[in-house]
């Protein structure tokens, strides 16, 4: 990260949109520049105040190519989205958006939140980073809105200017933050082991879970395998102390913290028809060497030892494993047992009994 | 003429490539500056800066991997403090 001194002298800061983009409705608007300012406050002592007349510290406002007496100009379409100067009078701390681009609250043109986002950080004393995982990398690049935008980079950055005491109101932000692994709601994407660990996967977000010694670690995927996506679908460790990594038709094989070459593969290599277009999730039966891959409510079985897929697949998983009768979030194995996930909740399968042993909650693992 | 297509591309390589480094790379000129200023850089130290910024080979020349980043949309705050 880097930053340009100094930052706003208070923490109680003003800010007022001067006009609206047509793009989006007004209120969309004024959500986004909210929930972007939310970004800030939920890691800083920073507190936000909209105000609608006169000089707020944060003036912003929608604009083209020259305008005014701002000393940067915009460039129509594409190029140049935003830009925002650092705390200080006049224009410090005033944020300009280029109104010649496609503002919306979705991916499609530029997602004004993150923009947003990114801009105030400036306002607040940010410069550019070169991590490219961080809101504060220049280029744009959209990341769902409805997973926490700032990388550790980001946090580090804000707390050395205002430090890290955030002022958390009592009930909750309204921005996305961190998952909180003890909601009543959550669930997983995938679930594997590594090695003596187990590795839960949500959206950008992974926990390291020590089960002998109740451990919990929370990281960004991208920490430790930069080169995987968000939104990983199934994951499962196999005999090879490899762990793989499945979204979509693709699937990537990792050892360590290196992604082998030739990766990601299509999952079709492993004898999946071309009508399977993604894997829900998947273990490896670590007495067997044999592998199921559960989609909807089928599953397919695959031998590590032979390196393919058996015949008389799929079956229908209700038949197999009883008990098991809906879509498999994520399924992992700990000392002979299998555990399946759907949403927030999860069943202990004794695979030597065949039959489900109880029914948990997903976050049974988190000391919650 | 006729006018080689390719020409016209590497003149408009050169223009993105000169725009891009005095929007993003040029030291904006701090208005309380007293004395000298400093020596301006010339293109090719301006264009490794920004190649060593985006984690790309940093060769001072305009390769094509540079020309793509140069053509992301993206903030106008420039990548050089003041």
């Amino acid at each position: 990260y880097g930053v340009t001194l100094p930052g706003w002298k208070k923490t109680n800061l003003t800010y007022r949109i001067v006009n609206h983009t047509p793009d989006m409705r007004e209120e969309d608007v004024d959500q986004a520049i909210q929930k972007a300012f939310e970004v800030w406050s939920t890691v800083t002592p920073l507190i936000f105040t909209r105000i609608y007349e006169g000089i707020a510290d944060v003036m912003i406002a929608f604009r083209t190519k020259a305008h005014g007496h701002c000393p940067r100009y915009f460039d129509g379409p594409l190029g140049v989205l935003a830009h925002a100067f650092p705390p200080g009078n006049g224009f410090g701390g005033d944020v300009h958006f280029d109104e010649d681009e496609d503002w919306t609250s979705g991916s499609a043109g530029f997602n004004l939140f993150l923009v947003a986002a990114h801009e105030f950080g400036h306002a607040l004393g940010l410069s550019h980073s070169n991590d490219q995982r961080a809101l504060m990398y220049p280029n744009y690049a959209y990341v769902s809105p409805s997973e926490f935008p700032l990388s550790p980079d980001d946090i580090r950055g804000i707390q050395s200017i205002y430090g890290s005491q955030p002022n958390v109101p009592d009930e909750k932000p309204s921005t996305p933050t961190s998952p909180k692994t003890c909601g009543s709601q959550m669930s997983f994407d995938a679930v594997t082991t590594l090695r003596r660990e187990v590795i839960f996967l949500k959206g950008r977000h992974l926990w390291r879970v020590y089960p002998d010694h109740s451990e919990v670690e929370l990281e960004l995927i991208s920490t430790f395998w930069p080169m995987l996506p968000s939104g990983i679908q199934a994951a499962y460790e196999n005999m090879k102390d490899q762990i793989l990594f499945f979204k979509g038709n693709k699937f990537w094989v990792i050892s360590g913290y290196q992604v082998l070459l030739g990766y990601p593969k299509s999952i079709n290599t492993l004898g999946f028809p071309k009508g399977v277009k993604k894997i829900d999730a998947a273990v490896c039966n670590k007495n067997t060497g044999k592998t199921d891959f559960f989609i909807g409510d089928k599953y397919w079985r695959y031998d590590e030892y032979k390196q393919s897929m058996e015949k008389g697949y799929p079956r229908q998983t209700a038949n197999d494993f009883p008990g098991i009768s809906q879509k498999v979030d994520a399924v992992f194995q700990q000392k002979g047992f299998f555990y399946f996930f759907h949403g927030p909740k999860q069943w202990e399968f004794d695979p030597t009994a065949n039959k489900v042993i109880r029914e948990i909650k997903s976050n049974s693992w988190f000391n919650c | 003429l006729p006018v080689h297509p390719e020409n016209d591309n590497h003149k408009e390589d050169a223009k993105l490539v000169q725009d891009y480094l005095n929007k993003f790379y040029a030291i904006e000129p701090d208005p309380n500056q007293l004395g000298w200023k400093a020596k301006a850089e010339s293109t090719a130290e301006k264009l490794q800066k920004m190649q060593q910024f985006f984690g790309l080979k940093v060769t001072g020349k305009p390769d094509s991997e540079t020309l793509e980043v140069m053509k992301k949309p993206r903030c106008g705050v420039p990548d050089v403090g003041l």
